[in-house]
């Protein structure tokens, strides 16, 4: 096989020749350094604050951004259940897919606070499911979790950017 | 979900979900 | 007789590397795990590129959270756009500096840009109908999208490139051995008009022609017309990362002092490989075209991953 890399075309020797050739521009010019920064992945988002403080701040996000949630429960004050409009200008009927079938619009979601250690605490997000917003669950009840293999998690991922702003921001 | 720090005023979320066999993670980069 | 032999060789693997690709979907090149970037229309251009470099990609598809839709692929055109405006508008800087994804698509129509036809396909079709689809399409990528059985949202399942299907193929088919006529002979090449430039030409110039010839690179060569270095689209992103796009009467040559030093460099081949060979070296490196040059080193011509895709769905 006649199949080669051209020599003059790797960077190292690219550039001494450049430079050999004197063109004008080619020593104030340095390599793009690819620092393939390793993304450092956290379960939710980390805290220090008073654990009281930090559910206040994620009701006041919540609240703010125009979300629901359920009661909570005396004895479970860490974990609040949310419902959220998740309102996009899909199209005019904003209920309704292409195929007719009722878009559900309202994404439910458990939000979690965890203690990792001594004032160190950890808020976790869940998703937990599409309810309609006129109340009757949707076909989902009926579908298990096995069963369903085409799950968009786009929403959901927008809609806990939006509070993990919010929480920024207001921070 | 699982987010990474934010940097350059940029946010990014990521969740790991099941496409019939197989797992994306799912990586979704926002402005703050 | 040996050649009549090879031709009925080559004829007969072509036809069961079809088959192959008829039997599989796209869902079958996708790993068993493996990560998508996605990014929101609301992003900054230049936040998108920061992005782009440090996850060592060129491409990701957008998502509009304001419609929850899928809003095409950010591709290395998109930043060629950008560079091609602000040299037109070089007031533009504030405008260019602050731009966000969603403002794409006016400056594709403020240039008078040919915007990228943007197929897609169902992840569960025949990978060789999503083949066909990229090749007339003229993308080398297409996005494979579902939608979310209970709220019939999109979902973008992956991105298939020309590069992911042949090296599918390369480590599947054992009949890719088989391919050995030589590459002169089978009308693969592209050896008219092909743009070139030398290595004192304005990068803008180069640029431009990328553009105008539809193409992803264009050979740099000497007087003699000896292939020395190429420049390629995603060049471009290097030279916007480092802000020089200010400064586009550099050279392409100074330009490409810009490129890391984990490039790889250019493949160059003969006439006389085969694409047995060529399909061993996809499945074991990165490559994204094949420059054709002759006992001198004189570029001949290119054979790219679509011409090699467009012979083996179409050829013979």
């Amino acid at each position: 096989s006649t199949l080669s890399i051209l020599p003059t075309s790797l960077p190292q020797i690219h550039r001494a020749n450049m430079l050999a050739q004197g063109f004008p521009a080619a020593s104030k010019i340095s390599p793009l350094v690819n620092k393939k920064s390793k993304t450092r992945w956290h379960f939710g988002i980390r805290s220090h604050s008073y654990p009281l403080d930090v559910m206040g701040e994620i009701y006041i996000a919540l609240k703010n951004l125009g979300a629901e949630w359920a009661k909570p429960s005396e004895e479970d004050l860490w974990t609040i259940r949310v419902r959220w409009r998740y309102d996009v200008l899909e199209n005019s009927n904003a209920f309704n897919s292409e195929d007719g079938k009722k878009i559900p619009d309202l994404m439910k979601m458990v939000i979690q606070l965890f203690q990792i250690e001594t004032n160190n605490y950890l808020v976790d997000f869940k998703f937990d499911g599409w309810e309609s917003n006129y109340g009757d669950m949707t076909k989902r009840s009926n579908i298990s979790e096995d069963e369903m293999s085409t799950f968009s998690a786009y929403p959901f991922l927008h809609l806990t950017a939006k509070l993990i702003m919010e929480l920024a921001v207001n921070s | 979900l699982a987010t990474s720090s934010i940097k350059h005023n940029t946010l990014c979320v990521a969740s790991i979900v099941r496409y019939r066999q197989k797992y994306v993670t799912q990586i979704l980069y926002a402005p703050l | 007789e040996n050649r009549e032999k090879l031709h009925v060789e080559q004829k007969l693997a072509i036809e069961s590397i079809r088959k192959f690709l008829d039997s599989k979907t796209s869902y079958d090149v996708l790993p068993v795990s493996y990560r998508l970037i996605v990014l929101d229309t609301s992003l900054m251009v230049k936040k998108s590129l920061n992005v782009l470099l440090q996850n060592n990609i060129v491409s990701a598809p957008l998502w509009d959270s304001k419609t929850s839709k899928f809003a095409g692929l950010l591709t290395s055109s998109d930043f060629i756009n950008v560079i091609q405006y602000y040299f037109s508008n070089p007031d533009k800087f504030e405008l260019v500096d602050k731009l966000q994804l969603s403002g794409l698509k006016d400056i594709e129509k403020a240039i008078g840009a040919e915007p990228l036809d943007m197929a897609s396909i169902h992840p569960s079709k025949p990978l060789f109908e999503a083949c066909l689809k990229m090749l007339n399409s003229k993308s080398r990528r297409i996005p494979l999208i579902d939608k979310d059985e209970e709220t019939h949202r999109e979902i973008v399942v992956s991105v298939l490139t020309q590069y992911r299907i042949l090296k599918f193929v390369a480590l599947n088919c054992r009949e890719t051995h088989f391919l050995k006529r030589p590459i002169g002979e089978l009308n693969i090449i592209s050896e008219q008009n092909v743009k070139k430039c030398r290595m004192t030409t304005p990068v803008i110039d180069v640029i431009q022609l990328l553009t105008q010839g539809g193409v992803s690179s264009i050979p740099i060569v000497d007087e003699e017309g000896v292939l020395i270095n190429i420049y390629e689209a995603i060049d471009v992103l290097g030279l916007i990362k480092g802000g020089i796009y200010n400064d586009l009467s550099l050279s392409v040559g100074e330009a490409l002092m810009r490129r890391s030093d984990d490039f790889e460099g250019v493949y160059t081949c003969t006439r006389n490989d085969k694409l047995s060979t060529i399909m061993d070296n996809i499945r074991k490196s990165r490559i994204h075209r094949f420059f054709v040059v002759d006992e001198n080193g004189r570029l001949v011509g290119v054979m790219t991953l679509s011409d090699i895709l467009k012979y083996i769905l179409l050829g013979e």
